[in-house]
Parts: structure tokens; sequence; C-alpha cells
């Protein structure tokens, strides 16, 4: 299982 | 110009040392209502947030609003092997905003130790704010810490990751590894005040255990840690530091995705 994204990534590709 | 006082055996320093499995460096911004310390961990998907108001200090003073890159490594470090027992005082200053000066005054005031420990440069989290961020989740689980570090640990008998997911009246985590799985119902009790579960739609993620034994250890300076959980989106875990203070820890841990 890979983690979902950077924190960084996730929040701002909302 | 800042200055900061605190008893050594203090939580601060504790809360230090249990963060220091995930990160080695943090961005502390302080002013006149307090500290906010920041940090992410070298794969960008654990977040810490740590807020101490001015009034948790034995002494606070900060005339201008500052932040700065300290290696809380080295800090902690440092800090460990001078007097056991003694008073600590953080200063920066204006004039030379290159490093911050750590002393450590022994109890009986006869010896004083100091360091200058330089500023690192980190570059600043985009990430929003968090009391935002806990008002939306499908399911949030307040629970006493020592019972959240014995799951942790018991799950960590397998190495691997843990699912965690909304049943009927309770929550529900699962760890599978090599030698075979693992799986504890953690369900809401009719009677006890100290643990609340509520679920307003189901729910379940995939998470690093690893990560999860880390956050356990800080959550083991406080009586009561909250999970919040909500599909698709980063795992929110907080607690209070100490009784009777409003020092918070929150960690965000991205989730994980089969494949």
């Amino acid at each position: 299982n890979k983690h979902q994204a950077d924190l960084e990534k996730f929040y701002n590709n909302r | 110009m800042l200055e900061l006082k605190l008893v050594k055996e203090s939580l601060f320093l504790n809360v230090l040392e249990a963060i220091l499995d995930l990160v080695a460096v943090a961005s502390v911004s302080c002013s006149s209502t307090g500290l906010k310390l920041q940090a992410m961990d070298a794969k960008g998907v654990a977040f810490i947030s740590l807020l101490i108001p001015a009034k948790e200090f034995q002494f606070y003073h900060c005339d201008k609003d500052l932040s700065m890159g300290i290696a809380i490594g080295d800090m902690v470090e440092a800090i460990r092997s001078a007097d056991k027992d003694g008073t600590i005082t953080i200063k920066a200053s204006d004039e030379n905003f290159r490093n911050i000066t750590v002393s450590i005054e022994s109890p009986e005031c006869n010896e004083t130790t100091s360091f200058s420990l330089l500023l690192v440069t980190l570059k600043r989290f985009c990430i929003p704010e968090l009391q935002g961020l806990l008002k939306k989740y499908d399911a949030c689980v307040q629970m006493p810490s020592v019972d959240f570090m014995r799951i942790c640990k018991y799950l960590s008998n397998v190495d691997g990751d843990v699912d965690i997911s909304t049943i009927d009246k309770g929550i529900r985590f699962f760890a599978l590894g090599k030698c075979g799985c693992l799986n504890v119902k953690y369900m809401q009790p009719e009677k006890a005040t100290d643990i609340d579960i509520s679920v307003q739609a189901p729910v379940s993620l995939t998470l690093d255990l690893k990560y999860m034994n880390s956050f356990a250890k800080v959550s083991a300076l406080s009586n009561q840690v909250k999970l919040c959980l909500s599909k698709g989106q980063p795992l929110v875990v907080q607690c209070k530091i100490g009784q009777k203070t409003k020092s918070r820890i929150i960690y965000l841990l991205a989730p994980k995705i089969k494949g």
C-alpha cells in the first residue's frame, strides 16, 4: 500500500 | 526579543523528546500569545502541530512575532545532558537572528550552562488551519491514551498497516502481516465517561502503524486522545498536553491506498 499523497499536495489539490 | 523560561522536567521537553521519532527540525513561531511548533516528517505524510499558550511557561516575553527553524534533535540533546532539575531559558534577540541561546540553571542557582544553537532554514508548510478541518469529520473517537497506546502496541505484533473502520457502536482496528492478522474491536461502553465514539458516516482508513506508534508515545503525556476520521482525508490525532492546560498537540497522517 502507498500513501495517498504527501499532505501538502493533498491539501493544495483539493 | 523573545525570552521564555520553563522547568526542565516539564512536559515541553518530554513532548519534544517524543516527537523526535518523526522529525529532527521544526518551525517554531512565537507571538505575544504563545508558542506554535509545526513540523513535517521527511516523507511529507505526517504533520505535527504543537501549541503552548504563553501562560503555560514559568516566564514568557515576546515583543515581536518571530518564526524560526530549530534543529530540535540538537536542542534536546544539549538540554538532556545538562543538570537534571534545572530551569531552562531560551532567548532570541532581534540584533542577531541567526541563533538562539539556551541556558540551564541548576536548582541551587550556582551553575549555569548555556549554548548557542544555530537556526536552520525551513520552507513554510502549506497546511490549512487545523481548527476548520476538525469540524467536518465522519467519525471521532475520544479514548484514554493508555488504551490507544496498548492497541497500537498490540497491533505492532504484525509489521505493516492498520485499517481503522467504524462498526456498529464502535471502531475496529485490523492489521495484516506476514504471520497473520490482528483484530481489535473498541466499543462505546454504556457507562464510561472517558470514551466517546461518535459516527456520522461509515469510514475506513488504512494507515502506517509506524506513525501510529509514534503518535501513541506523545498521547501518553495526556490522559485522553481523540482520533478523527473521514473518507479519503488525513487522520487527525489530537490531545491536550498535561492536566488543566490549554497546550495541545495535533497530528495529521495521510492515509494509504491499496496497491
